[in-house]
């Protein structure tokens, strides 16, 4: 009599749990942009048996997003989730492993990240700020500012921006704009770049320096604007930074698709 | 001749009773929230 199928898997299974966490480590380590994020939720698991020991697993899983930037070297495990109130990130991925003798494979990932909705915020915590739209023109002003202010002062080298994390603007009681934001390291020192900035490029991948700036620009009642950048120094193996070494200034709106 | 309400009687006997208390398994998934639900 053939063998009775296995039980089909339970979502909080120790199995469901090492495929979700190889899942959500390969989608970190293949997204350039933003921020890492964790897993909140196995919500359904599907296996497929293929024969001995081969399976394909079909995971639909609940990210949310963390505090750490993508291209931070601090691990998953010691990244704080981004709380509702400071206007969570939830990230939906549909991911395809393939299990074969107890080795875990990605065949295929597929994943949407949104914000949370404003109203949704606004019920729990009416006088939260929410996240700034993509092209909010207080956004990118606060963010020129900043790294400009960072440079002038720096004995170290050029900083150029890679791209705009996360920003958010409370208007009252104080007119408050404060925005996160990636660096990378040039080939300039802050003084070189004051005679010809344009000469100035992000170092090259075997050298490569990146860190992020967090900045607060108060606008009202009186002016005042801190920047603070931790560079990360050079990471081994570097992540494939070619869409990392674009010229312009993109701020990555908090609803993306990445395959 | 097997009609249908044989059927159904021999189905109620089948029914296995449930013990006092019974609590049926949590569904398989979705799995459990670690730290909110959006």
């Amino acid at each position: 009599v053939p063998a009775a199928p296995p039980a089909p898997l339970g979502c909080d299974d120790p199995e469901s749990e090492a495929a979700a966490e190889f899942a959500v480590n390969y989608i970190n380590g293949h997204n350039h942009h933003g921020y890492k994020f964790a897993l909140n939720r196995i919500e359904d698991i599907r296996v497929v048996h293929q024969g001995p020991n081969n399976d394909i697993i079909f995971l639909e899983l609940d990210l949310l997003e963390t505090k750490c930037p993508i291209l931070s070297p601090t691990p998953l495990a010691n990244c704080t989730v981004r709380s509702f109130a400071e206007h969570a990130v939830e990230g939906d991925c549909d991911v395809k492993l393939q299990k074969v003798d107890g080795i875990f494979s990605v065949v295929a990932s597929n994943c949407h990240s949104h914000a949370d909705s404003s109203e949704d915020i606004h019920k729990v915590c009416p006088d939260c700020p929410l996240l700034a739209k993509m092209n909010n023109t207080e956004v990118l002003e606060t963010v020129s500012a900043a790294l400009n202010d960072y440079n002038s002062k720096t004995t170290d080298s050029y900083l150029r921006l890679l791209e705009i994390g996360r920003a958010k603007i409370q208007y009252h009681p104080a007119h408050i704009v404060v925005t996160e934001f990636a660096v990378g390291a040039t080939n300039c020192s802050a003084e070189e770049a004051k005679a010809n900035v344009g000469a100035c490029q992000l170092l090259p991948e075997d050298q490569s320096n990146f860190g992020f700036c967090r900045a607060v620009m108060v606008k009202r009642p009186s002016q005042d604007l801190q920047v603070d950048c931790q560079l990360y120094g050079h990471q081994v193996p570097a992540p494939d930074i070619s869409l990392l070494s674009w010229p312009g200034v993109t701020y990555i709106h908090p609803g993306q698709d990445t395959s | 001749a097997l009609t249908k309400k044989a059927v159904a009687e021999a189905a109620q006997h089948d029914k296995v009773p449930r013990p006092v208390g019974f609590v049926p398994p949590p569904p398989p998934c979705p799995g459990k929230i670690r730290h909110f639900d959006i």
